[in-house]
């Protein structure tokens, strides 16, 4: 009687504190926890297991589970970094932390080359192993510039010439692809990305930056829940 | 319609798909 009980913090698998994530990422501990409202609130959408599943991830970005999106697929990829299939809440922070006002425009720029990356075909050559020098991340612009634009299209209901598309991809491929070998490595693609600086806007959520208005959270605060 | 100046990853960038704003709709 007159015990004051304090709830115990039941956090699900794949939690992490966040004064760790705050540590690594441009968010401060409170936005790291306004982060974990939106986390509970997506990883609980579907299946209640603490974990975002493909499926909680389309529902969220299309308010349809069930929707398929070559660029949905890319994202989510990324963010799951441990490749299991699904997003814990330090993939998620981490991941989105890229996305952050502040985050390091260099970032944003190799997480987009990555994104676009979309076989993953990165090669690394044995001259560069042994000079120690940058991972040369090279991709086939033709191929899957043109599967990513038609991919839009079809997305967008919208139909184009065949010819349009190889248009538009022949004449993106001219302006980025400097060294004239059929790939843009990361080189061309940062040059690219400073002659088109619209290309990255997707790179930047202001929603980031209004966290803690969005999904208040006063559990690290208190320290106590439900009170 | 897609402008004839617009290039290959202005346009791609355009996909629902990429737009991690609905993440914070209420």
């Amino acid at each position: 009687m007159g015990c004051f009980c304090l709830k115990k913090l039941g956090h699900k698998p794949g939690y992490e504190a966040p004064i760790n994530l705050a540590s690594e990422t441009p968010f401060t501990v409170n936005e790291v926890e306004a982060l974990y409202d939106l986390f509970k609130k997506l990883s609980r959408s579907i299946i209640d297991d603490g974990l975002i599943h493909k499926e909680e991830f389309q529902l969220a970005l299309f308010k349809n589970s069930n929707k398929q999106n070559l660029f949905a697929d890319r994202i989510f990829e990324l963010f799951d970094i441990k490749h299991n299939g699904v997003i814990e809440f330090g993939e998620f922070v981490r991941s989105l932390s890229v996305f952050h006002p502040n985050a390091p425009e260099a970032d944003k720029i190799a997480f987009l080359f990555r994104l676009y990356d979309l076989r993953q075909t990165g090669c690394i050559e044995a001259e560069e192993i042994l000079t120690f020098h940058l991972i040369f991340l090279l991709y086939d612009l033709n191929r899957k510039l043109k599967e990513m634009v038609k991919a839009l299209l079809c997305e967008n209901n919208m139909s184009l010439s065949e010819d349009m598309v190889d248009l538009i991809v022949e004449k993106t491929m001219m302006e980025a692809d400097t060294k004239r070998d059929g790939k843009i490595d990361d080189e061309e693609w940062k040059e690219f990305v400073k002659k088109n600086p619209s290309i990255i806007k997707i790179m930047t959520l202001s929603d980031l930056k209004e966290l803690t208005l969005a999904f208040p959270s006063f559990v690290m605060n208190s320290g106590v829940s439900d009170l | 319609v897609v402008p004839a100046t617009m290039n290959a990853f202005e346009l791609i960038s355009t996909s629902q798909g990429l737009n991690l704003s609905s993440l914070f709709e209420k």
